[in-house]
């Protein structure tokens, strides 16, 4: 499920909440009933690739931005739109066994976007 | 009963949660274990930020670590026992001794990647006339690994362990004892257990018998990657 995306706007972390129910996986996943994974979008133009959107970026994504900026389509595009922080959750889950498993998982939720 | 190959997004979503495949069927509804759903809370970090503050100011969990139970780990499974159904029900053997059981526990979800941290055999006893008491000096348990396909069973001496009352659940360590603390998840592990009373007593009753087996998988484990790295 996708928040609709008002406005566009710089690179920044958008709303995507992911359903276990909506993958028909509500009856052997016991918690949660999803979670909020985000994704990131938008341009990674001047200004947003200087960061100046507080969005972190790298001085290789400046220079990129920059560099377009002079010769539109002469080196390789803008830099991208990605995800510069995550955090982990964890899942609580029956097996094939019936048995409760618990696993955590690193990396799945996106908390910042910046341009790469 | 394994579910056909899911298609396009939610096959993805498997793989991103590391598992092989969505179970087939519905479980069978059976409560889960309070344990279980305090591991949930005090782990996941939504739970965490949105509930009463759990860990102290300034801390954050440590990654692939289960903080309640003090070991590493990313994967905590709770293992019913498959050998209650074929148990006999009497309670006390022809000879007059005390019956001893066998507990089976399928584990054949572990990956071989998983390193065992914990291997937790929790028990819960009945004694056999209620309201009788125990005998003087208590009980003393005794788990070795029982013979059966693929067992390890000889290969380890029994750990034995004293156990003073039955009205608490008897937990038993298995890593390090019945259980060799650098050896892999067997496919199906094997317990022969007895509980002997230390004076004249009547014998107790196996009620329930559970795993609580802790590994960590270190594909899921970024921080210990890269540190190898």
């Amino acid at each position: 499920e996708v928040a609709p995306v008002a406005g566009g706007g710089p690179c920044r972390a958008r709303r995507l909440y992911v359903s276990f129910r909506e993958v028909g996986w509500h009856h052997w996943i016991i918690a949660p009933r999803g979670f909020m994974a985000n994704y990131c979008q938008g341009p990674c133009a001047l200004p947003a690739a200087l960061g100046a959107s507080g969005s972190p970026t790298f001085n290789h994504a400046a220079l990129r931005a920059l560099m377009y900026s002079a010769a539109p389509g002469a080196h390789g595009g803008l830099p991208c739109c990605v995800p510069a922080r995550l955090s982990p959750i964890s899942v609580l889950f029956f097996d094939n066994s019936d048995n409760v498993v618990l696993r955590h998982y690193e990396d799945m939720v996106v908390d910042e976007c910046g341009c790469r | 009963a394994r579910a056909p190959t899911l298609p396009g997004p939610a096959a993805a979503l498997l793989q991103a949660l590391g598992l092989r495949d969505a179970p087939g069927g519905a479980p069978t509804p059976r409560p889960v274990p309070p344990i279980m759903w305090r591991l949930f809370r005090r782990q996941d970090p939504q739970e965490t930020r949105a509930g009463p503050r759990r860990t102290s100011p300034g801390t954050t969990p440590r990654p692939c670590h289960v903080e309640e139970l003090g070991v590493a780990g990313n994967i905590v499974r709770h293992v019913r026992d498959r050998g209650a159904p074929a148990r006999p029900p009497e309670l006390t053997s022809a000879a007059g001794s005390c019956p001893e059981w066998t507990v089976v526990f399928d584990l054949s979800a572990v990956e071989p990647d998983e390193h065992p941290s914990r291997a937790r055999l929790e028990l819960r006893f009945a004694e056999a006339v209620a309201g009788a008491a125990g005998p003087v000096g208590g009980w003393e348990l005794s788990v070795a690994l029982a013979a059966g396909p693929g067992s390890m069973a000889g290969r380890e001496a029994p750990l034995r362990l004293a156990v003073p009352s039955l009205r608490a659940p008897v937990r038993a360590e298995l890593l390090g004892a019945a259980w060799a603390r650098n050896a892999s998840a067997p496919c199906t592990l094997r317990l022969a257990l007895a509980l002997r009373p230390r004076s004249p007593a009547t014998c107790a009753r196996l009620a329930e018998a559970a795993l609580l087996l802790v590994t960590v998988d270190p594909r899921l484990c970024h921080p210990l990657v890269r540190q190898r790295r």
